[in-house]
């Protein structure tokens, strides 16, 4: 596993930051997102691709009252494929009775979806050498969040309540204080540590966090990040390519 | 920003000074005075959380004032939060061979 690793720095591969506005599809928009970023990988395209034909046309309903990346899985192959962001333009809600997919040319597909192990060296394996990973993490720190490394606990945090799905773009390593709050009130220079940490793309707009991302210390499973880490799969299984993601 | 790097200056801005600056800087308006002042409320509470937050956190986390901290916890975890869960786990790891999986 390399170092560092920054989908962002591809050009082509993660598109803008999208905002869920009131409608809670935050599910569909990582899905999106992460198919966005495997088909620029592989085929050299950038494409946008609809989160409301995500939203329309999945199995469970009106896709504005939450979901799971799955689902959003399962509406791509089951429709062969997934229109662009410009056929198919978010509206803010659902019509769930109102697929209109048909009417649209496929944008880009994908040959299948996997879950990954609920290790965090595979995760950043798979995300260097494959690409961008959907994550459900639990979103209670994210409320006020606005920058730098999350470090949680359990007890701060807890790993088993994941309500909200974000794309996995990247990783790190940061320099900090061993302790931050000391470190600023001492005069002395304090010794530093390093802190790994990942790299996440949300969808609540690029005035939010990082420029509409944020950071989770990678290493300790924080706010539940291992629980379910799924990617989609645009190549046939053939032998692999090797692919290496920018520092 | 964020409460750490909040330049103390010869005094913190008043609490309704900040609050103004976060319905300039997020476009945010009431509709009355009472909307508004439990809305300040609401404000006062989520920026004691994000210091609470922020000296909690193990890691180099800032936090502070974002587009929601006139949310609720129930408010924003209505708007953002992914529901169908409702806080737990689906049951996608039931085991095979449970009589409602065979049906399913």
């Amino acid at each position: 596993v390399p170092p560092t690793c920054d989908w962002r720095n591809l050009d082509g591969v993660i598109s803008s930051v999208k905002k869920q506005e009131s409608c809670n599809c935050c599910w569909a928009m990582a899905a999106a997102g992460n198919i966005e970023a495997l088909w620029g990988i592989r085929y050299h395209q950038s494409v946008e691709l609809s989160v409301q034909e995500l939203l329309d046309c999945g199995r469970c309903g009106d896709g504005c009252r939450g979901g799971f990346v799955w689902d959003a899985f399962m509406t791509v192959l089951n429709n062969s494929g997934l229109a662009s962001e410009k056929d198919y333009p978010f509206q803010g809600k659902a019509k769930p009775h109102r697929c209109l997919a048909k009417k649209h040319k496929r944008a880009a597909w994908i040959q299948d979806f996997i879950m990954l192990q609920d290790n965090e060296q595979k995760i950043a394996w798979h995300l260097a050498t494959e690409g961008p990973i959907t994550v459900t993490i639990n979103m209670k720190l994210l409320k006020q969040y606005k920058k730098g490394v999350i470090k949680a606990t359990p007890t701060s945090c807890d790993p088993l309540l994941v309500d909200h799905c974000v794309l996995l773009v990247g990783f790190g390593k940061t320099e900090a204080e061993v302790d931050r709050r000391a470190g600023a009130a001492a005069s002395q220079p304090y010794p530093r540590r390093s802190i790994p940490f990942w790299i996440l793309k949300n969808s609540w707009g690029a005035e939010w966090g990082e420029k509409g991302y944020f950071r989770l210390y990678r290493g300790n499973n924080t706010c539940g990040i291992t629980k379910y880490p799924l990617t989609a799969r645009v190549d046939r299984p053939v032998k692999k390519r090797r692919v290496s993601c920018p520092p | 920003g964020s409460l750490r790097s909040q330049d103390p200056g010869p005094q913190p801005l008043e609490l309704k000074q900040v609050f103004t600056l976060f319905q300039i800087q997020y476009n945010r308006s009431y509709s009355n005075p009472e909307e508004y002042a439990r809305r300040l409320d609401i404000f006062a509470r989520n920026l004691a959380q994000a210091q609470q937050l922020e000296e909690e956190d193990l890691g180099t986390a800032e936090f502070g004032v974002t587009p929601f901290s006139d949310l609720t916890e129930e408010e924003f975890g209505r708007l953002y939060g992914r529901r169908r869960m409702d806080g737990e786990a689906p049951n996608v790891g039931r085991e095979v061979g449970s009589e409602e999986w065979e049906e399913s």
